[in-house]
This record gives C-alpha cells, structure tokens and sequence, in this order.
C-alpha cells in the first residue's frame, strides 16, 4: 500500500538547509500496524505528512497504492487525502465547531445523510470516552479531550489507511491505553493500515514492526 | 508558599454548570516539589492555572505568599504572574518570534541589560538541547522543540515558583527525562518549589510528594 524510495525533505530557512528527512526506503503492507518513534527532531512529523500527502519530499520517490504523489497536482493530491485518516501531533480541530462538528465533517464532505451521521458521530466520541463532551468546543474541553476528538474524527470514515501522529501525548496511561485498543481492534477485525508515531512504550509493543529513525534516517527497522 | 482552601471552579456552557474543581485543599511549602497526576479531563490544568494566577476559582480561598489572590486586581493579579515561571501544555509560544525572541521576552520586561539577556538566553536554550534552533520560529520546529521552548522560556528568570503542565508530553523517554533532570537541579540546588502536572512515571518518582487527582477532587496526597 505504501512504497517509499530515498525520500528526502529539505526546509529552507532563508539561505540555510536543515535537512530534515536524509534518504529514506521501506515499504508497508497493506493490514500492518508500524510504530515510528525517535527522539525529538529526528523527523518523525516530517515523515507522516509526507506519506499522509500533506507535503511533498524534496527528492525521492513515494508510491500510495502504487501512485507516485510527486506526479499529483495538489487536487490530486487532495483526493488522496480523503482516503487516509491524520491525527495531527496538535490535533488541528476547529475551533468554531464542537466535539461533535469537528467529527462530523469528514461524514458531511464524503456525502453520508445527516441521520447516519448523527449515529456514527455520537458512537465513535462515545468510543473515545467523550459522550459528555459532545457539545464543547475545543476551548471547552482539556488538553487529552481535544486529542481524543482528533482520534474519533480520524477514524470515523472507516478509512482502510490512518496516520496518527502522538496520538496518546496528553493522556493518561489508562485512557491512553483504552484509545489504543480501540485502535488495534481496527487493524485486527477491519485489517486498516495503521503508521503511527509514538513515544510510548505501550504502542510499540502493539505494533508489528518499528521503525526507529535518527536524525532523518532509520536506524533500524525491525519486526516485533 | 501556597495554601489551597476548599477552592472550586465551575464553567458555564450556556445553562450547564461543569464542575472541573469540586473542593480541594492542599497546602506547599516552599522548596518542594509536586507531581500532580490523574486521568484526561480530572482537573489538572484548571488546577493550575489557579495555582498560576491566570484565572480565578469560583470559591474558595487560594493565597500566593500569605496574599489570597481573590481580593487581587487584574493588575495585582498580572504581577502575581511574574514571579511564577509557567510551561502551558500547548506551549503558548508567540509564534512571530523566533526560539530566542520568545526565551528573551521575560527578561527583556524584567528590565534586563541586552548583553546580558543575551548570553542567559543562550544558556538556558543549549541546556534543553536547542542551540542549533534559536533562530527557529514555532513553525520551523518540531512539537517537542516547541515544547522546549517553553520550558527554556520558564526558567529563564530564575523564578523561586514554577507550574509545568505536562511539560514532557512531546518528548521521547531520553529527552524528556534530560529536561526534567535540569528541572530537579532547580529544585535542588536553588531551593525552587515545583508543581509539575505529568503523566510520566518518570517525573511522578523525581517528585517529593504526588497529588492524586480524580474527576475534580483530590483522591490522595502522598508523600513518594
Ligand atoms: N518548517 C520548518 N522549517 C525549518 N525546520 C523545520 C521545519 N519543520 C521542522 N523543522 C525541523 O526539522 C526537524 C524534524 O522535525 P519533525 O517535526 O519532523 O520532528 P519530530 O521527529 O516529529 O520531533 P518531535 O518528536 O519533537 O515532534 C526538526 O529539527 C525541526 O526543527
Ligand atoms: N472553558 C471550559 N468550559 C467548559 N468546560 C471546560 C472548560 N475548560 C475545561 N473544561 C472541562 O473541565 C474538565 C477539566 O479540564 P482540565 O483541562 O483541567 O483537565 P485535565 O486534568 O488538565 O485533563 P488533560 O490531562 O486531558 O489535559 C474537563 O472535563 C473539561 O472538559
Ligand atoms: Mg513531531
Ligand atoms: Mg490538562
């Protein structure tokens, strides 16, 4: 499902290169469960909004279902975003829209009839521990709330790929736990794709296989 | 240095009352150093930013030095603040400033020379590992650089109180556990009383003393 070849990405501060990714290769198997962790400033961000096609490498190749997203215009690029559910590392939700709006959206672009929304949004936030939080707005809500929104509304248009980017940051290893089970019963009964960057221990251990990256490189890559 | 009397915190959505703080009581002495802890949503960072001086409970009594901060003025209140180094959980960096710009910003309104906010501005960067950043803004840094950031930007006056609210949430073990090491060595060799809300076990155990939070109460207070 996913073909990285000798990525790179390079932010231009002014005259001065800071190369963030320095020449990546691996692949993902569709229904594999990854966990990218290293420490802070290796990248690991860079990384997932490539693959999640919210930026482009500097160099390199990188196939989504076997299309190259270097040849996409951003439309295209776009399009393929629908199909992939982000969890941003700070959520990104909207502030003028409740817990419910915000996980209502995805529902609403895809074309889903209000009703179902409705019973889809209220089942996934009730999944999530939020079902007394609904009608907050992110202001209204704590820091490990807002990132719970960020997860419910990542997965709920069942998406067969989801990257989440520190998905348990903010929460306590009780809560984080439950959020990631949920998230392992989608890759078990549903077979979803899942990249997800972590530095929690408890992820790494639910995944397949980690990635550890260094400094814009992997370091190893290795089957749990 | 603090004394917590029964305070409470209510917010108003519309009509609903939510009771994020339903009594609690604890008192610190100067030079120690607390780990508040407890699930998503019990009431840590609205603890905290009564503790902060960046708003008011709704009742109780809540005295900073022998001062009770509800017979303050906002302006009484603002001073209050600058004598308390705070880490936000979402950082709360000024993002038109750069790395530097935004360690500086304390120093400069405490009235500080230039050669010699500069050199101290330096200093405390390259203790959290950012020396190659400072000219970095918000948006050209990673989630824990950014974090960093606002740990530096908290230290940097050398303040005798300081209040982080999950100040490692971004950061792999090693990292995180470095920028709490600096942080204890405060508390040790300068005598600065902490309160660091966390969900790392890590920091739980650096701590002198653990306030247990559960859904807006204190469910216990022990001595680690
Ligand atoms: N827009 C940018 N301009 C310049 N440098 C950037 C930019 N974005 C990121 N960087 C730098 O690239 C490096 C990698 O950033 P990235 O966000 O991918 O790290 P990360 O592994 O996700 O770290 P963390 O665990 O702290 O979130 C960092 O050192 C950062 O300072
Ligand atoms: N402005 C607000 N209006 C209404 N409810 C709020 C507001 N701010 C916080 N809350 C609610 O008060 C409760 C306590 O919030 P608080 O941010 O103190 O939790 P927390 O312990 O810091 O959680 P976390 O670990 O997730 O950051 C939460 O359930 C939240 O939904
Ligand atoms: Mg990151
Ligand atoms: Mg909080």
């Amino acid at each position: 499902v996913l073909e990285v070849e000798d990525i790179t990405k390079t932010y231009m501060m002014g005259e001065i290169p800071v190369n963030a990714l320095r020449g990546l290769s691996f692949e993902v198997e569709s229904g594999e469960y990854i966990a990218v962790v290293g420490p802070s400033g290796s990248g690991k961000s860079t990384l997932l909004n490539m693959i999640g096609a919210l930026d482009r490498p500097t160099s390199g190749k990188l196939m989504i279902e076997g299309v190259d997203v270097s040849t996409l215009s951003d439309n295209q690029l776009a399009d393929t975003r629908k199909n992939v559910g982000f969890v941003f590392q700070f959520f990104n939700l909207i502030p003028r829209l409740d817990a419910r709006g915000n996980v209502d959206l995805p529902l609403a672009i895809a074309g889903v009839p209000r009703s179902e929304r409705k019973k889809r949004t209220e089942e996934v936030l009730t999944s999530v521990g939020l079902e007394d939080r609904m009608h907050h707005k992110s202001s209204e809500l704590s820091g490990g709330e807002r990132q719970r929104v960020a997860v419910a509304r990542a997965i709920v248009t069942n998406p067969a790929f989801i990257l989440m980017d520190e998905p348990t940051g903010n929460l306590d290893s009780k809560t984080g736990g439950e959020i990631m089970d949920l998230v392992k019963q989608l890759n078990e009964k549903q077979g979803v794709t899942l990249i997800v960057v972590t530095h929690d221990q408890y992820i790494g251990q639910q995944a397949d296989r980690t990635l550890h990256m260094l400094d814009g490189v992997i370091a190893s890559d290795v089957v749990n």
